[in-house]
């Protein structure tokens, strides 16, 4: 476990608390995509299964059970809290996340380690999980402006992705039988770069580069934030609402 | 194996 894993993890948790006990508190989930909040749930499902019978350490599980938990309440109060479900925006969170699941799910059929049941379906969270952000980004593109809940929320989601990166470069220069995975991410990342920021491009070009390997989706899905950090960043400096453009 | 190294992160 090293510094950077351990503030990836704090970070990822905080972003979730802060959503969690924001609908809890304000009873709102004004901006906030029901999609993504599934497909997280749909993600820490499939990658826990193994919750119960491999015992890594006391914080895995916890943290795991953490995870599943506050998820599946933001799914809860989104879907069948009266107050909040009122403030659910779906004439705008209407991306189709089945266009998301299926081709995660055929690419980790085609594309892992070994095949069995608990592989395969952990290999299609890590797929998956790449590209959940996408029906959240995409609803606060429509609706062009981002209350401080949703925009947090993201922005701790972006800074746990880029350290757990970090995480990862850490352990490739300290545990040598780390995987030569750095030459080729780096090289797709700039492709990746070079495409542009516009969110369709990003479907097509992540749900490509996540044949590459479990670790391509880890990079892939830090640069769907890069965008965003660059707005959030701006709108922050300049002290105005943050917009995001077409 | 890359899974295995990456099966103790969350």
């Amino acid at each position: 476990m090293n510094v950077f894993r351990l503030a990836g993890d704090m970070t990822h948790l905080i972003s979730v608390l802060v959503l969690l006990l924001k609908i809890h508190t304000i009873k709102s989930c004004a901006g906030v995509s029901l999609k993504t909040q599934e497909l997280y749930a749909l993600v820490f499902s499939t990658r826990y299964l193994d919750i119960f019978t491999d015992f890594t350490s006391l914080y895995n599980t916890v943290m795991k059970l953490i995870f599943l938990g506050s998820s599946f309440s933001i799914v809860w109060y989104m879907r069948h809290h009266k107050l909040v479900q009122r403030s659910y925006d779906k004439d705008h969170d209407t991306f189709r996340h089945q266009f998301l699941v299926l081709p995660c799910l055929i690419l980790a059929l085609l594309i892992h380690e070994q095949f069995t049941f608990k592989e395969v379906m952990w290999t299609f969270s890590i797929y998956l999980e790449a590209v959940a952000i996408l029906p959240q980004l995409v609803l606060l593109q429509r609706t062009r402006n981002i209350d401080n809940l949703t925009g947090q929320y993201v922005f701790f989601l972006g800074a746990y992705r880029s350290l757990y990166i970090l995480n990862w470069i850490y352990r490739y220069f300290t545990e040598p039988h780390y995987v030569h995975w750095i030459s080729t991410t780096s090289m797709f990342c700039v492709v990746l770069f070079c495409f542009g920021f516009t969110i369709f491009k990003w479907y097509l070009i992540s749900v490509l580069l996540l044949t590459l390997s479990a670790w391509m989706s880890g990079f892939v899905q830090t640069l769907l934030y890069a965008d965003f950090f660059y707005y959030y960043i701006n709108s922050w400096k300049n002290n105005v609402k943050l917009t995001l453009q077409a | 194996e890359d899974s295995e190294l990456l099966k103790d992160e969350l």
